[in-house]
């Protein structure tokens, strides 16, 4: 973990008034691989390091607290006030309210949508599912089989996704749904046709909220999915999926650093009742290992 | 980069920015950063197409280790057990391996052995169809290893070539879904004697390093044989295949290029190399 690498290297700055350059450079390196192996994007960690060194060079040494102790709290702090802060909850300006849900293939969207679906549940509100995913073979009855567990409908449909997501919405006002959740189809950012669609969707239907679907253990690539996402969709949060298994999770510094857009919620095993709400800095505490 | 006279400091960082930023990791690309700066120094060579090749030929020397082909059994059917952590492409993969096979004129068996995940026998039941391939398929909720082992018992009945078995996907670090799986390798064992002839881990070409973790773990419970990297028709680059192959032994044997039943391709670790570089 890093605080034992940071004993090594700072055991020298016992009796130091002062954090020096020298010792601050040992330090830095020491968090620039853990952030490296944790995989945060490697320009992301370049910047992070630089803005770390200029606090921690200068910073008094505390007399209470152990310079390792002090040198691992203003990277954490630094950390947590990247990733966040934390709006809790989902916004509802409006009913129904329209949350649109994309990303890359097997993020975990689909999962997701009925996530959100059992979490607004719990919150008494009234949401219904659009299945527009009309390509992956059983995405539609995947959707329809999650609504059926917690009692949401599902909107299916004939023809194109924003041509379903566009009557669902209709149908959604007619009902008095509170809120409509669209899953949509993975997608790769570089592929024209698709990212085109998934515009549509959002142009036409007006959502709300439009969430990217990320999987925790994505490496260096994903600031690339990210930033094309939030340039085509103008993301309002990013939902970060399969955190209960041991990915360091460094893509949440990642996404956030080169989108800006907040992290909301972290999914955290299969069942429909695995969502939390992102609280950074235990995520920085993982991301620390 | 391939103008780089020299293994200077600057050379290194820009190979340094290279290789981490293809999920090459920290490890493994100062292992290569060494070798090339050895490399340099007792060749004494200044020419950079030179020293690219030095360096691809480094890359494609760590992908070589392991077997790079599937062997089929003497006798059929030839088993392949397919397992990988959740939508890394598992049920996917397998009907493009299907297909492949099957454009061998091969004659190929499914297992939906998935009764977990929603529709999920539905999935491959809808990709059997579609390739026509024949399927064993049980309701969800029933006994994975109970539905091996009827395909097992329906391969040989069919005279089948290959029967290939779908698993949920599961993460690596929960003991109870692995120990299942290997409950499926046991049962899939004690029917086909031989099987499973190749297990295949499938790795999402945008996982970091956690797919180190994913490997070394699935690889105690099931002895992964190979890997089939999928979604490398991505923008990410896969490289923690690198880092895997060199470290675990563990060879990549197919990659998946897109979302249709002939997005695959068997593995070339010079086409993979350079491509890091590109
Ligand atoms: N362990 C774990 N598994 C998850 C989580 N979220 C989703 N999954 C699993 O990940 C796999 C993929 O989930 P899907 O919801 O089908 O992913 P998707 O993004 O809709 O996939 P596509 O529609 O094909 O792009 C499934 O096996 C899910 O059960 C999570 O937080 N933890
Ligand atoms: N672009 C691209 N997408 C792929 C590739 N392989 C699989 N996919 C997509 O990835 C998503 C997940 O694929 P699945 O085959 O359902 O993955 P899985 O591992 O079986 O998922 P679980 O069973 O839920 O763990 C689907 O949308 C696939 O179409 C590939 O090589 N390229
Ligand atoms: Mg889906
Ligand atoms: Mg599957």
């Amino acid at each position: 973990a890093i605080t034992e690498k940071f004993e090594g290297v700072v055991r020298r700055l016992r009796g130091k008034a002062i954090i020096t350059e020298k010792n601050v450079a040992d330090a830095m390196r020491e968090v620039r691989m853990a952030l490296l192996e944790a995989d945060v994007n490697y320009a992301v960690v370049r910047e992070f390091v630089k803005t770390v060194e200029k606090k921690a060079l200068g910073a008094d040494v505390l007399k209470s607290v152990s310079p390792a102790q002090q040198f691992v709290k203003i990277v954490h702090d630094e950390l947590v006030e990247l990733m966040g802060p934390v709006e809790p909850g989902i916004p509802q300006p409006d009913s129904p309210t329209i949350i649109m849900l994309a990303g890359l293939q097997g993020s975990g969207k689909t999962t997701t949508a009925a996530k959100v679906a059992s979490y607004l549940l719990r919150k008494g509100r009234r949401p219904s599912m659009v299945a527009a995913d009309v390509q992956r073979p059983a995405a539609v009855e995947q959707l329809k089989i999650l609504g059926g567990q917690l009692g949401v409908e599902v909107f299916s449909g004939e023809g194109k996704a924003p041509d379903i997501c566009v009557r669902a919405v209709e149908r959604a006002r007619l009902v008095g749904t509170s809120d409509v959740i669209l899953d949509t189809a993975g997608r790769l950012h570089i592929d024209e046709e698709m990212m085109m669609e998934v515009k549509d969707i959002a142009r036409r239907t007006e959502p709300h909220q439009v969430y990217l679907v990320c999987d925790a253990m994505t490496g260096q690539d994903a600031v690339n999915s990210a930033k094309a996402f939030d340039e085509e969709l103008s993301l309002d949060g990013v939902i970060l999926t399969k955190l209960d298994g041991d990915a360091r999770g460094g893509a949440a510094l990642s996404v956030k650093a080169v989108t800006g857009k907040p992290i909301k919620f972290i999914g955290v095993g299969e069942k429909l009742d695995k969502l939390e709400e992102f609280h950074p800095d235990r995520m920085a505490d993982r991301i620390l290992g | 980069f391939r103008r780089a006279r020299q293994v200077d400091a600057a050379f290194l960082e820009e190979l340094e920015e290279i290789l981490i930023g293809a999920d090459v990791g920290v490890e493994t690309t100062m292992s290569i950063a060494e070798d090339l700066r050895r490399a340099a120094r007792d060749t004494g060579t200044a020419d950079p197409e030179e020293l690219y090749g030095i360096l691809k030929r480094d890359v494609e020397s760590r992908l070589r280790k392991g077997e790079s082909d599937v062997t089929l059994a003497d006798s059929s059917p030839t088993v392949i057990l397919v397992a990988g952590v959740n939508g890394t492409g598992k049920t996917t993969s397998i009907a493009k391996l299907a297909a492949y096979y099957m454009g061998q004129g091969k004659k190929v068996l499914l297992s939906a052995s998935d009764t977990f995940r929603a529709a999920a026998t539905e999935q491959l039941g809808i990709w059997a169809d579609r390739i026509g391939a024949d399927i064993v398929r049980h309701k969800m909720g029933s006994d994975p290893a109970a539905v091996a082992f009827d395909a097992c018992e329906a391969a040989a009945a069919r005279g089948v070539d290959i029967l290939i078995v779908d698993t949920a996907g599961r993460l690596h670090t929960d003991s109870n879904l692995m120990r299942e799986l290997s409950k499926i390798k046991s049962v899939v064992a004690r029917k086909i004697p031989g099987a499973p002839h190749e297990v295949l881990l499938v790795l999402d070409a945008t996982a970091g390093q956690n797919a180190i973790s994913q490997a070394r773990n699935f690889k105690q419970a099931i002895e992964i044989t190979g890997i089939f990297l999928a979604k490398l028709d991505g923008t990410a680059k896969g490289g923690i295949v690198v880092a895997i192959c060199d470290k675990l032994g563990i060879p990549v044997k197919f990659v998946g290029l897109g979302e249709g039943a002939d997005d695959i391709e068997p593995f070339d670790a010079e086409l993979f190399s350079r491509a890091l570089f590109e």
